[in-house]
C-alpha cells in the first residue's frame, strides 16, 4: 500500500524536535 | 518494563526518496554545471529537517530554481523518465511572489511527499519553482503527456489544493512543446 500523509500530518512534523 | 510507541521514535518513511537541486544562473558556466543537488531524503523529518534549513523561494536572487524530484530521475527535459511527459504550469504575477510564491511551493512539496494524487502519484517525476524578474512560476512534472487520465486527476487535485478559484484556468504543456516553441507561449494539451 501506498505511504500517503495529508497536509495536516506532514505540517505536525514541521516544528517537531530532531529524532535521536 | 515500558512498551515502547513505535510512533515516537522511528521516522516516518516516505513512498519515494527524492532529492532536491538548486539552480543558479552564472552565463559564464553551463546550465548544467549551475546545477546542484543539495540533499535526499526518504522521511517526514528529514524533509522538514531540510526544508527548515534552506532559504525560502522568495528570497532566491532572480534566475534560481528548486527542483524536487524523485531519486534517480534529474530535473532536465532530457531525463529518460521525462522526455515524453509534461508540466502543470502555476504562472505567477509579480505581486504573487510575496502572496503566494512561498505557500504554493510547499503546498507542492507537501503534495508531492505525502503522494496526493493517489494511484496516479506514480505518474509524477517532480516539481520545480523559477524565480524569474518577470513572474515567477511553479510546475508539477509528470511523466507521459498522453497518460490523460493521469495527467488530469494530477491536474485538478492540485488546483484544488493550491486554492486556485475555479474560474482560473491551468494548463499543462508537453515538454517536447516547450522545448520547439518558437513565441513565448507554449499551447496547452489540457486545462483544469
Amino acid at each position: 500500500k501506498k505511504k500517503q500523509y495529508n497536509r495536516d500530518f506532514l505540517l505536525g512534523f514541521q516544528f517537531m524536535p530532531a529524532c535521536v | 518494563q515500558e512498551v515502547v510507541n513505535p510512533e515516537d521514535y522511528i521516522k516516518h518513511p516516505l513512498q519515494n526518496r527524492w532529492a532536491l537541486w538548486f539552480f543558479k544562473n552564472d552565463k559564464s558556466k553551463t546550465w548544467q554545471a549551475n546545477l546542484r543537488l543539495i540533499a535526499k531524503f526518504d522521511t517526514v523529518e528529514d524533509f522538514w529537517a531540510l526544508y527548515n534549513h534552506i532559504q525560502l523561494s522568495s528570497n532566491l536572487i532572480s534566475g534560481c530554481d528548486y527542483s524536487l524530484f524523485k531519486d534517480g530521475i534529474e530535473p532536465m527535459w532530457e531525463d529518460e523518465r521525462n522526455k515524453r511527459g509534461g508540466r502543470w504550469l502555476i504562472t505567477l504575477s509579480k505581486q504573487q511572489r510575496r502572496a503566494d510564491l512561498d505557500r504554493f511551493w510547499l503546498e507542492t512539496l507537501l503534495c508531492l511527499v505525502g503522494e496526493a494524487f493517489d494511484d496516479h502519484s506514480d505518474e509524477v517525476c517532480g516539481a520545480v519553482v523559477n524565480i524569474r524578474t518577470k513572474g515567477d512560476k511553479i510546475a508539477i512534472w509528470t511523466a507521459d503527456y498522453a497518460n490523460k487520465e493521469s495527467v488530469t486527476h494530477i491536474g485538478r487535485v492540485y488546483k484544488e489544493r493550491l486554492g486556485v478559484p475555479a474560474k482560473v484556468i491551468i494548463g499543462y504543456q508537453s515538454h517536447a512543446d516547450t522545448a520547439t516553441k518558437s513565441g513565448s507561449t507554449t499551447k496547452n494539451k489540457f486545462v483544469v
